[in-house]
């Protein structure tokens, strides 16, 4: 699964993702990639979330929207509701994978709880972080 | 940040002691083109939404990533596409799940946003949207575009295992042979999206 989370100079967050889903899938099975605030979120309020793992974990939890909502409601930051959702709330579940993630300030956290996630990260600066194992 | 992108190409139990080094480095290379053509147009002061849209291309684009044309096989031997795309100022939104015919579905997801007033299309319905668009940046192409050797042997792997899985009869056999997929990470690796 890829994904991308981008903010503009107009303060403006868009979120998308893409997949082919899981090897072997039957009878149309669905994952977390195309379900808005599950695999896929986007706020200016708040930030913007692209999701991969094991895609009906990522539903069940509702990963995306929950950490938009964490910060709405609960004021978190966007690495508090990250390490949130992924490390605790979708660990407990039995999930596994991670998110990409940014905030209406710009801030950028890469969360996931496998041994990797293949992820890049660039600022106004033009700094570049490319990372593939934890 | 006056403005900044990230982005994903899969996550699961990835181990580096798996990958070679001329793997890496490709992967290392194509996220690197993929964040830059993202990079690029904030820069220069275009939207998040062409970015997001044109960086996701690239790796659609790509046999390297499961998604476009790295895409892995359904157990029916062939390719199935979801994607999603979300506007963070109007909370529009727009997904298509299952499409088999369309060469970048993130591209089609955005058009299900912008242009129906709907926000997830599925299957043959999807893919019939796609058509009906006539929209040169949606490019309709056989199913068969979405073939690489290597998603193929992967299924026929699982396949495999299924099948052994099934020929061992008893209870206790199948605890066992469970215990095993747990422990494999190829196996495990099948069950991401």
């Amino acid at each position: 699964t890829v994904g991308c989370v981008a903010l503009d100079k107009n303060g403006n967050i868009a979120a998308g993702t893409s997949t082919g889903g899981m090897t072997n899938k039957k009878y149309g099975r669905i994952g977390d990639a195309p379900i808005i605030g599950s695999g896929t979120y986007a706020n200016n309020a708040t930030c913007g979330v692209s999701s991969t793992g094991h895609g009906e974990y990522f539903i069940r939890a509702q990963v995306a929207y929950d950490i938009s909502a964490l910060m709405e409601y609960s004021g978190l930051t966007l690495k508090e509701a990250t390490d949130k959702v992924i490390q605790d709330k979708l660990v407990k579940l039995g999930g596994t994978g991670g998110v990409v993630a940014l905030d209406h300030y710009g801030n950028i956290s890469m969360d996931f709880n496998t041994p990797g996630m293949y992820r890049a990260m660039m600022n106004d600066k033009g700094e570049l972080v490319v990372g593939m194992y934890k | 940040n006056e403005f900044a992108i990230v982005i994903h190409g899969g996550a699961g139990t990835i181990l580096k002691e798996n990958m070679t080094p001329e793997l890496e480095q490709e992967y290392n290379a194509k996220l690197t083109e993929a964040i830059q053509t993202g990079h690029e147009i904030l820069k220069n002061g275009g939207s998040s939404m062409d970015a997001v849209e044109a960086t996701i291309r690239v790796m659609e684009d790509s046999p390297l990533f499961n998604s476009g044309k790295g895409a892995v096989f359904t157990h029916d031997g062939i390719n199935s596409l979801d994607a999603s795309f979300m506007d963070g100022q109007t909370l529009n939104a727009g997904a298509v799940a299952g499409v088999t015919t369309v060469k970048n579905p993130i591209s089609l997801a955005r058009k299900v946003m912008t242009d129906s007033e709907h926000v997830l299309l599925s299957g043959d319905g999807a893919d019939a949207f796609a058509k009906a668009l006539q929209d040169p940046n949606i490019e309709i192409v056989s199913n068969s575009y979405f073939y690489t050797e290597n998603r193929f042997k992967s299924l026929q792997r699982v396949l495999e295992r299924e099948k052994e899985t099934e020929n061992q009869a008893t209870e206790e056999n199948k605890t066992a042979m469970r215990q095993l997929e747990l422990k494999d990470p190829y196996f495990k690796d099948s069950k991401y999206g």
